[in-house]
């Protein structure tokens, strides 16, 4: 040991845990970076923002709740893969993909974040934030791309990306645990594998400071992501009823 | 468990990302 790991955990231990949340991350991440690159990161034309911000306001709210649920699919896949998750007690895994997987899908968007002209992919090209001004949102969106932005400028690799998603969707402080020791200690587990991944990758200290900082951005997006969805719900109730995916429904009580 | 029918499902089935 070198001081950081616990006396249980072996060096050998974490590597096998960084690999394999490594593989379960690159199996799971919706695009790999050789179809990133070969998405020419093209941008939306301007005929086609105004098309989008000419959408009526529950048609673009429809369409990204498909969009965030495509990616939420993976996210569970990516958390049935973590060693321990599905050892855990159902109410728990439900808990944890209930509070987790959004702020998951937060943190992967910076793989399909351009900063340099703050561009996302979104449904088939390069969008900036006046694409989803429709959704009445624009605080919101202006957060959500913001978190993308000083995410990227932490360069993490797909290996450190891997374990911080992991390290989120484990929070062992999520309301309503019922085996709250048992998250907590692979959670435990897993900031150790990302020390000791970090420690390897020779990056500086401040890193995992940023990177504590960002559980807490994450938790502010995904509760106005709630209350945006709540004042939206109250004025078109049945649009959600009816045309939202129903997993987003389960996922946010909508 | 009827609340969460779809997630109960997505955790108990045996997909891979391909069968998404």
């Amino acid at each position: 040991s070198d001081g950081e790991t616990s006396p249980t955990t072996s060096m050998a231990e974490l590597d096998h845990l960084v690999q394999v949340i490594s593989k379960s991350h690159l199996e799971t991440c919706q695009y790999l970076r050789e179809e990133l690159q070969q998405m020419s990161w093209q941008n939306f034309l301007q005929d086609e923002v105004e098309s989008y911000q000419s959408k009526p306001r529950e048609v673009m709210w429809q369409l990204c709740a498909v969009k965030i649920t495509e990616a939420i699919q993976y996210v569970v896949e990516f958390a049935k893969r973590i060693d321990g998750f599905m050892d855990l007690c159902q109410n728990d895994q439900i808990v944890l993909l209930k509070a987790g997987s959004l702020e998951v899908v937060f943190v992967r968007m910076c793989r399909v974040f351009d900063s340099q002209n703050n561009t996302v992919y979104f449904d088939g090209k390069f969008a900036g934030p006046e694409v989803f001004k429709a959704l009445g949102c624009d605080d919101l969106i202006t957060s959500v791309f913001d978190f993308a932005k000083s995410m990227c400028s932490l360069h993490l690799s797909e290996d450190e990306l891997a374990l911080f998603s992991a390290f989120i969707l484990l929070s062992a402080d999520r309301t309503w645990l019922q085996e709250k020791l048992q998250v907590e200690k692979l959670q435990q587990k897993t900031q150790l594998a990302l020390q000791h991944l970090l420690q390897k990758n020779q990056r500086e200290d401040g890193v995992l400071n940023k990177l504590r900082f960002k559980v807490s951005a994450l938790r502010s997006l995904c509760s106005r992501h709630t209350e945006k969805l709540s004042a939206f719900r109250a004025v078109y109730p049945d649009i959600v009823r009816t045309h939202f995916p129903p997993l987003y429904k389960e996922l946010f009580g909508a | 468990k009827e609340k969460h029918k779809i997630l109960h499902q997505l955790l108990q089935n045996s997909t891979s990302p391909v069968d998404l």
